[in-house]
């Protein structure tokens, strides 16, 4: 699975995913990445998030949603609210995945119950990171 | 009036150091900065984000290196089917294609789900159908084979039949099924 999140000059931000799926998955199964609010999302009050991980329980927590509406309903922190529907949400159900977010102000956060998540960012502040691990 | 841009290639398990030496790891950071820079050229021209993430996720489909596009895994018949979604968080539009493998790039049919219909989300054929007419690049579903992805079905389908070696965590790890 693949996502990015951008936000740009008008301060616009937009979200996408693209996946072939899980291996081995049986014909006609669909993941969360081609779901609203589960895979992605993206609302400029708040973020927009793109998922990756066993798509089952990104769909059955509405995970990308439920992470904006901690953010917009309880002003939670953006690295917070990850935490808590990857960790708190997700990985009790025995769910596995990673999450990247940029928020209204065009900080990027990111999160992940795996050993690793393929991840970069670039700023026009001149911040340029990519990590695997 | 600043921008930015953030990208995953997956996450899982099995990305780990003894999977990926330095060699393998700087291939890898080598295509996400290049899908980084399509993505910030076009926001540092001005553009708008929504046609950023298109270009910065083309670059990741069109590499077989991640598990969307060409690189993409195989289900239990032995055949891809790709589902993508994209979102814009001014207008709350959305656009998704699920089940779909013989469009070259899903993310374009996704947006193009989002512009060109009243709909948000199109599957299987009924969504090939509509790419085909609206004119997007159509491929043989052969384009999106890699015998890496392949190879990793049978071994997960072999190992349905086998008694999984419990005592290697990678193996253990790579089968996601009981």
């Amino acid at each position: 699975t693949v996502g990015a999140v951008a936000i740009d000059k008008q301060g616009n931000i937009a979200a996408g995913t693209s996946t072939g799926g899980i291996a081995n998955k049986k014909y006609g199964r669909i993941g969360d990445s081609p779901i609203i609010g589960a895979g992605t999302y993206a609302n400029n009050i708040t973020c927009g998030i793109s998922c990756t991980g066993t798509g089952e329980y990104f769909i059955r927590t509405v995970a990308a949603h439920e992470v904006s509406n901690l953010i917009q309903y309880k002003n939670t922190h953006p690295m917070e609210a990850l935490h808590e529907v990857i960790f708190n949400q997700i990985a009790p159900l025995g769910g596995e995945g990673g999450m990247i977010l940029l928020d209204k102000y065009g900080n990027v956060f990111w999160d992940f119950n795996t050993k690793g998540m393929f991840r970069g960012y670039k700023k026009s502040t001149g911040d340029n990171v990519i990590e695997i691990f | 009036n600043s921008f930015a841009i953030v990208i995953h290639g997956g996450a899982g398990n099995g990305i780990v150091p003894e999977n990926l030496n330095e060699e393998k790891q700087k291939v890898y950071k080598d295509k996400l900065q290049e899908a980084l820079n399509a993505g910030y050229f076009v926001l540092e021209k001005g553009g708008k984000s929504i046609d950023a993430i298109q270009e910065a996720i083309k670059v990741l489909e069109d590499s077989p290196l991640f598990n969307a596009g060409k690189g993409a895994v195989f289900n239990s018949e032995g055949n891809q089917e790709m589902d993508a979604s994209i979102m814009d968080g001014k207008t709350l539009n959305s656009g998704a294609v699920a089940g779909i493998n013989h469009v070259k790039n899903p993310i374009l049919a996704a947006r193009m789900v989002m512009d060109s219909t009243k709909h948000v989300m199109l599957s299987g054929k009924g969504a090939e159908r509509i790419m085909e007419k609206l004119g997007l690049e159509m491929v043989d579903s052969s384009y999106f084979f890699t015998s890496n992805r392949y190879n990793q079905l049978k071994r997960l389908q072999g190992n349905q039949t086998r008694v999984v070696n419990t005592s290697n965590e990678n193996i253990l790890n790579d089968n996601k099924y009981g």
